[in-house]
């Protein structure tokens, strides 16, 4: 789903 | 990116530097737990492989090598340049009941049961825990420098920033990830106990001493 996509967090 | 984001990144910088300078300027580790640092910089390491196969920003890659590299050079001061200083009696947690657990519960819970994403979650997952073995220390030995409280002052401020920063993102933009929420309120909350010790001793000028 989109959360495995959107690491931008440190 | 919001303020809270950015303040908790810079929270945690702090308390990377604050306690790499710690110990190249008193050319000692007394009182730091070697385990915890280990964990912290396979935190790193599990969570940073993205830096090679994707860009976000400057910002972003940029933070990653730091936090990857000023952890791998406190391992590298602990346990080889200051290690007659380190001291191994009283950093006894057996990390195995960390490791162990963490590693069966990232392939159980996760997004995507894809190799980069277990390691995320097994990275999200230790780092809740990785500073169990140096409040262990600290239990055991009873007090602890002041410098090393401001270390870990910062350290449990950066995630409690990042809680706020969740809830920002939650209410403007309808994201949420709740293994990394859950794992940052169990982080958060393990330092409850040092922050009121912290608050009511160490900013009063006095020492970190326990039992308080």
């Amino acid at each position: 789903d989109d959360k495995t996509a959107t690491k931008d967090e440190l | 990116m919001n303020i809270f984001r950015l303040a908790g990144d810079v929270s945690h910088l702090v308390a990377i530097i604050i306690l790499l300078l710690k110990i190249w300027k008193t050319r000692s580790c007394a009182g730091i737990s070697g385990k915890s640092q280990i964990l912290f910089a396979s935190v790193f390491v599990t969570r940073y492989l993205d830096l090679f196969t994707i860009f976000i920003s400057l910002y972003n890659s940029s933070m990653k090598i730091i936090y990857i590299s000023c952890s791998i050079a406190t391992v590298y001061l602990v346990y080889f340049k200051f290690k007659a200083t380190y001291d191994g009696n009283h950093d006894t947690f057996r990390v195995e009941f960390l490791v162990v657990p963490v590693g069966g519960l990232s392939f159980l819970v996760n997004h995507d049961f894809s190799p980069m994403e277990i390691l995320w979650t097994f990275s999200i997952y230790l780092e809740s825990v990785a500073i169990l073995p140096q409040l262990f220390m600290i239990s055991k030995t009873g007090e602890a420098e002041t410098i090393t409280t401001h270390y870990l002052f910062f350290l449990g401020l950066y995630r409690g920033l990042y809680l706020i920063n969740w809830i920002w993102r939650y209410y403007f933009e309808g994201f949420f990830d709740l293994i990394a929420i859950v794992a940052g309120l169990v982080q958060t909350v393990l330092y409850c106990d040092f922050f009121y010790l912290y608050v009511t001793k160490v900013l009063k000028g006095k020492k970190l001493s326990l039992p308080a």
